[in-house]
């Protein structure tokens, strides 16, 4: 297959076949500066594959960005893999892009759920778990958002195996969970953990497990408004910033409690479009636009991880 | 492969505590299998729920009686999955 052929559509969705194969091609079409990692594998025994972004060095400070962790929320996959795209095309273009890549190392996890998005695909298009097997239940799969240890089990997280939040038996039980937190926790390095999901346009600081604001709540506030003023100045789309806990509910074991709580002062969630008009079921014709406003949002976060060594 | 046909998103507004409280209810039905796009946190933000087609009866008929806002938001998720496919299926093409 000629990997040189640049034929992928941005503005459609894909199988994780199609995806998975382009991160090669993005991985050999720009190889000065992306390289692809596996850094475990699903339930299913599918592989993790990170996209690293890197101009040398070792262990430099590092940006995890992740996507799909609720596999019907399929904007969001796709939104990561143009975001991949536009990474590597504007490193020695964007002079804001290539200073962050001299200084940092960027780490895109396109597909967290990979098992979930395949069942998107062949079986049950609102699927949002994992397929892990439930012991004792007919139920299959846990919500991986709810999996971290950071207030695991608490308000916010089902204990039921055939509830949408299932937390699972316990914290880091998905083998996707663990895949990331063993990454991290190995790196040592990660300076900001942002995280996509999609519906209901929020961009969301810690915490969910409690309802307390976090000791650096003034800094990631007025960074959140920065970086939802940056999506609205393209589009118009408006986001809600806030923590968790006030901008929808108490939920617990979540991802960026976790890596807050873990040293990871910049962390973030992401919801995007849209707000009820299809729901998980966002037109293809609005990858594009979700993709590129969303990158505005990103990229004043990291642009300020960048600046803000701590 | 699982169909949705007849399934409805429904937008509920809440009016006050009690009102979420009636929701957080409804949503500990099981047997109504009902998926909450947006869960019922507080007066000030609206619940997204899915509701299958053999229970979407009982669930408006939840809200009517306390007298609880709704809008239809879907009308039928499956109209929407297959505009989803064909769109896929013309990309693959």
């Amino acid at each position: 297959k000629d990997r040189s052929s640049n034929s992928f559509n941005f503005g459609a969705y894909h199988t994780l076949d199609e995806i998975y194969a382009e991160l090669d091609h993005l991985a050999s079409q720009y190889s000065n500066i992306v390289s692809k990692l596996q850094i475990g594998e699903s339930y299913e025994k599918r592989p993790l594959y990170v996209l690293k972004f890197s101009t040398g060095g070792s262990n430099r400070p590092a940006i995890w960005l992740d996507a799909g962790i609720h596999s019907r929320e399929w904007v969001t996959q796709a939104s990561a893999i143009w975001i991949a795209k536009k990474i590597a095309t504007d490193y020695g273009q964007d002079p804001s892009i290539t200073s962050l890549l001299n200084k940092m190392d960027i780490f895109l996890l396109t597909v967290s759920n990979p098992d979930g998005y395949v069942f998107t695909h062949t079986t049950n298009r609102m699927w949002r778990k994992t397929r892990s097997k439930n012991k004792g239940s007919v139920c299959f799969g846990v919500d991986p958002n709810r999996n971290w240890d950071a207030g695991f089990g608490g308000p916010g997280a089902s204990k039921n195996p055939c509830s949408d939040s299932y937390h699972g038996p316990s914290a880091n039980s998905e083998v996707e969970v663990r895949s990331v937190v063993n990454f991290i926790k190995n790196h040592g390095n990660v300076r900001a953990f942002l995280t996509l999901h999609s519906y209901s346009q929020l961009l969301m600081y810690p915490y969910g497990y409690k309802c307390t604001e976090p000791a650096d709540y003034a800094e990631l506030d007025a960074l959140g408004r920065a970086a939802a003023s940056s999506i609205r100045s393209l589009y118009g789309t408006t986001f809600t910033v806030g923590s968790i806990c006030t901008t929808i509910y108490q939920a617990s074991g979540g991802s960026i409690d976790w890596s807050y709580d873990n040293g990871i002062k910049y962390s973030f969630a992401f919801e995007l479009r849209d707000t009820g008009n299809y729901g998980f079921l966002l037109p293809a014709s609005q990858i594009i636009p979700t993709a590129e406003e969303t990158w505005l949002g990103l990229k004043k976060i990291m642009e300020h991880v960048r600046d803000s060594p701590y | 492969l699982q169909t949705f046909v007849g399934h409805q998103v429904l937008r509920i507004k809440t009016r006050n505590e009690e009102e979420v409280k009636k929701l957080q209810l409804l949503e500990s039905l099981e047997h109504l299998e009902l998926d909450f796009w947006r869960n019922p946190s507080t007066p000030a933000h609206p619940v997204d729920v899915r509701v299958p087609a053999n229970n979407v009866q009982a669930v408006k008929a939840f809200l009517e009686s306390y007298g609880i806002e709704y809008s239809i938001l879907i009308e039928d998720l499956q109209v929407v999955l297959d505009q989803e496919k064909q769109d896929m299926e013309y990309n693959q093409q």
